[in-house]
């Protein structure tokens, strides 16, 4: 069968594909994709993610499952299941830990090119050849980056992609090259489901006042741009300990509530 | 006079070339090498940045000149100059502000491939065609990134490298990805100046209690790697909005201290 007919016979056993994207790297997007699946699983939904994220693959360590791998057999590479059963399929399963990246050997001023390739190359086998079965929620980690790089690319892989998440911090330096990104989804004809806004705020663990931490007014994007706001997450260290330790948080936890649309 | 030999030219008259690089993005990176530079010209130092980040250049909205561009003469393109005379080069001032980044239109596979050729050929002419001048501290604002893409394609293309300054904040994740981009760089033969540690904590507006924001064990790194940490910046309101407004912080402000080695 034909590379692209194997990709349309495995995602058609997925019932919503949503791409989480940011403009930025560094805002939250990969924690926020996390999170929204440990929502989803908790609430019964068959899970995965796919970590495109091919130059910073985070996902397998915030899900506590980075030595794990796949497993290959007969039918395809039957990928590693984190918390809730939630599949993930991932780069960082394919490196080995030491050198933990690709390395081109080749003439150095082709890197980039080679890299754009291989990298293009990987993500379609992880839609062709892995064996994802009958999954509810597929959330896909996009890399970090605007316009006409990686981002709309990867989405163009990947037949019916529903509404995507968008994730920000209210800095004016990161809503600026949101509002670029949104403009250019909606070009290309994807839809978005809303805006996550990220470090909102900072809870004083001595005096418990919740004070602002930045200035940007995310909610004249929200209003100047028509798209929801989907939720606001404070900055909070239980939650870097919880990405940092592959540990979700507890389902009673005030975030844990904040993913739960 | 061939590409490669105006390069040597032109970089000849620059004493030092410090790139300032980090293995994931947002970790402030960008508004490091912009305070590293006045901390510099406040010194009496001629200081340029080179902003080679090409996919989120955002250097001149952090130096206030987003609407200046560059005089095309005889001699080459001059640079514009934001505050305390420091020159600035960036990917910025060549797209138009709405569409503000360059539009991929042939088949959307090879993006990637044209992005990454057309992003090298870019740069060579920063290199060669701009009249830089006499210069004592160039700063490189290097994309995010560490093995095998651009950072250290890049900075291949620049003779003479001095020392570089890395980019981190506390958390197990960026940390991980800091120790791998550091291993690379030395088998590169780069050589290392030492790290920053950003969002090292929080001083709260209420109460003025200074609490870590997150857990990571930076000091863990700088024995384990041997590498010196060059400062700690807490997350700070009045940073944040620095840079979104594009003016620097008093020279009297306790982090623009921090920034005076
Ligand atoms: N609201 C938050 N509170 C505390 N730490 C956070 C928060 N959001 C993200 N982090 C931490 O910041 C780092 C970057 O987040 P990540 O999700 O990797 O960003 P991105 O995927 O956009 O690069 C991670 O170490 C994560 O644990
Ligand atoms: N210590 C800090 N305190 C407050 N805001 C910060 C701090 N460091 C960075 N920022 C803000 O975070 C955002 C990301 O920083 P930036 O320098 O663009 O990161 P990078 O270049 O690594 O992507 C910017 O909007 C910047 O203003
Ligand atoms: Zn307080």
């Amino acid at each position: 069968m034909e590379q692209q007919e194997r990709v349309k016979a495995r995602m058609n056993r997925v019932r919503h594909k949503i791409p989480v994207l940011s403009g930025k790297g560094g805002v939250g997007k990969s924690m926020v994709t996390v999170n929204l699946a440990i929502a989803f699983a908790r609430r019964g939904y068959r899970v995965g993610i796919l970590d495109a994220d091919l130059n910073g693959p985070c996902i397998p360590k915030m899900m506590g499952i980075s030595d794990l791998s796949f497993e290959i057999t007969q039918e395809g590479a039957i990928p590693p299941a984190g918390p809730l059963n939630i599949k993930v399929v991932s780069m960082d399963f394919l490196v080995t830990k030491e050198e933990n990246s690709i390395r081109w050997k080749g003439p150095i001023d082709l890197s980039p090119i080679w890299l754009g390739t291989m990298e293009m190359s990987v993500l379609r086998e992880f839609l062709s050849d892995v064996v994802w079965g009958e999954i509810d929620f597929l959330f896909i980690d996009l890399p970090p980056g605007a316009a006409a790089d990686k981002p709309p690319v990867i989405a163009g892989l990947i037949p019916d992609l529903n509404g995507a998440v968008i994730v920000t911090i209210p800095t004016e330096i990161s809503l600026g090259v949101v509002k670029r990104s949104i403009t250019y989804a909606r070009e290309l004809g994807m839809t978005l489901l809303g805006l996550v806004e990220n470090m909102s705020g900072f809870v004083c663990p001595v005096c418990g006042a919740e004070a602002d931490l930045l200035d940007g007014e995310t909610q004249r994007i929200v209003s100047d741009l028509d798209i929801p706001l989907l939720g606001s997450i404070p900055f909070d260290r239980s939650l870097s300990r919880s990405c940092d330790r592959g540990k979700p948080l507890d389902d009673a936890h005030f975030i844990s509530r904040r993913f739960s649309w």
